[in-house]
């Protein structure tokens, strides 16, 4: 489950609090995934004291809005990562990057589908390179791809572009990147113009071993 | 019921400890960060025994009057009672007049109960409301462990007095590290931008490890 409480001094009103925050959800905390699995639980709540000196926020297009917008956005989104980084027997944070799809559902589907898949993220606990994994989860996606418009990178590495792997395709230099961290996974589908990333974790032993007896 | 309400006690009263999962290698260096006080917003987090002992298990928030709500919550088909609640609140559209608060506990999640989940919503959120005399619909709850077991709010609601003595300023960390489960650090943020004629302060906390898929709406 998780659980969001963020608090702030600004002066603003119930429902334009409400539209900043609900404009926000999208791209932060209904962007990460850990386990695939959505709780019965998960709320997020934003409270406005109102206590603070400024003036109150009014307009929505205003200036100071608009950076507030960006700031609690900020605030969302790290405390989204954190979550991630928490993920139950994570040693990696990876971001996967889906460009160039048909249009945004698209895009969100592929995304998901490789941040979401037990062979992509196994292989990632393995530090293993494994783009065909990476082309299974686009194909069964239900996104629109196409296998010869199609690019996959690793980092700054491309592994595999126009149906092929790629020529400049090193298994040294891919399983040196995957020892990081802090991992990107970049599909171009090649197709349209649409974006967007989702943030997930490697799937570990651990997982299981904090999971299969969580009720007793 | 019954059974499961025992069964539950019984392991607090055997002094059940929550074993520790070692913190997650990708945890922020540095630990909590030091967050900025949000002027109108106490906190307090105390040990109820929910499910374990040991630990702080429920954290209560107080908010004054004036203070606007927003949410977001699962839209999971089988969501928890207390979500159901929240939901409920906020459509109201109750007005920034009154006061408000938050009461969170960890170790149960009081998900599919039947009516006694409702039950012990309006028990958390009456208490919380009575104690620190405001309207209910502005006191929010949220629950997070096991599924499926009458939450002994009973344990909740005899702390409550407790909380509202222990509220601060300063105890957001507190807060943070009660609403932990199978979390392995507690989870904090925050922004400070410059407003028309003062700063505007933002800090936020979370939990989270594991059923981590979220569909907010």
């Amino acid at each position: 489950t998780m659980l969001v409480y963020i608090f702030t001094d600004a002066t603003i009103a119930p429902a334009a609090l409400q539209k900043v925050v609900s404009r926000q959800v999208g791209d932060t905390f209904n962007a990460i995934t850990v386990d695939s699995d959505t709780s019965t639980s998960d709320a997020l709540i934003v409270a406005a004291t109102g206590k603070s000196k400024a003036a109150p926020i009014g307009d929505l297009r205003g200036k100071v809005a608009k950076a507030f917008e960006a700031a609690l956005r900020g605030v969302m989104m790290d405390l989204a990562h954190q979550v991630v980084r928490d993920g139950e027997g994570a040693t990696k944070l990876v971001e996967v990057r889906v460009e160039g799809a048909a249009d945004a559902a698209d895009a969100r589907r592929a995304a998901m589908a490789i941040a979401n898949s037990p062979l992509v993220k196994t292989a990632i606990a393995g530090e293993d390179p494994n783009w065909g994994r990476i082309v299974m989860a686009v194909g069964k996606s239900g996104a629109r791809a196409d296998r010869d418009t199609m690019s996959i990178r690793f980092g700054d590495l491309t592994l595999a572009e126009k149906g092929w792997r790629s020529p400049s395709y090193s298994e040294e230099a891919a399983a040196a990147y995957m020892k990081n961290d802090e991992l990107k996974i970049t599909v171009d589908l090649g197709l349209g113009k649409a974006a967007t990333s989702v943030w997930t974790c490697d799937l570990t032993h651990r997982y299981i071993d904090i999971n299969a007896d969580y009720r007793s | 019921v019954a059974d499961a309400v025992g069964e539950a006690a019984d392991k607090v009263a055997a002094g059940v400890k929550k074993k520790l999962n070692p913190v997650s290698p990708l945890a922020p260096k540095g630990g909590f960060p030091a967050l900025p006080r949000i002027a109108g917003a106490e906190f307090a987090a105390i040990e109820a025994g929910v499910r374990y002992a040991g630990r702080k298990d429920v954290m209560l928030v107080r908010l004054v009057p004036g203070t606007a709500i927003a949410g977001a919550f699962t839209t999971s088909a089988t969501r928890a009672a207390c979500v159901l609640d929240c939901e409920a609140k906020l459509k109201q559209r109750p007005g920034v007049r009154d006061g408000a608060a938050i009461v969170v506990n960890s170790g149960n999640a009081n998900a599919f109960t039947g009516k006694l989940g409702q039950e012990s919503v309006d028990a958390v959120t009456g208490s919380a409301a009575k104690a620190l005399g405001i309207p209910s619909g502005r006191v929010f709850s949220s629950s997070t462990g096991v599924i499926g077991e009458p939450l002994p709010h009973e344990r909740i609601v005899a702390k409550i007095d407790d909380l509202k003595a222990a509220l601060s300023e300063d105890a957001i960390e507190l807060a943070a590290r009660a609403i932990m489960t199978t979390d392995t650090f507690p989870k904090g943020a925050a922004a400070v931008i410059d407003g028309e004629g003062g700063k505007i302060k933002i800090a936020g906390i979370a939990k989270g490890s594991g059923m981590i898929a979220p569909d907010m709406a």
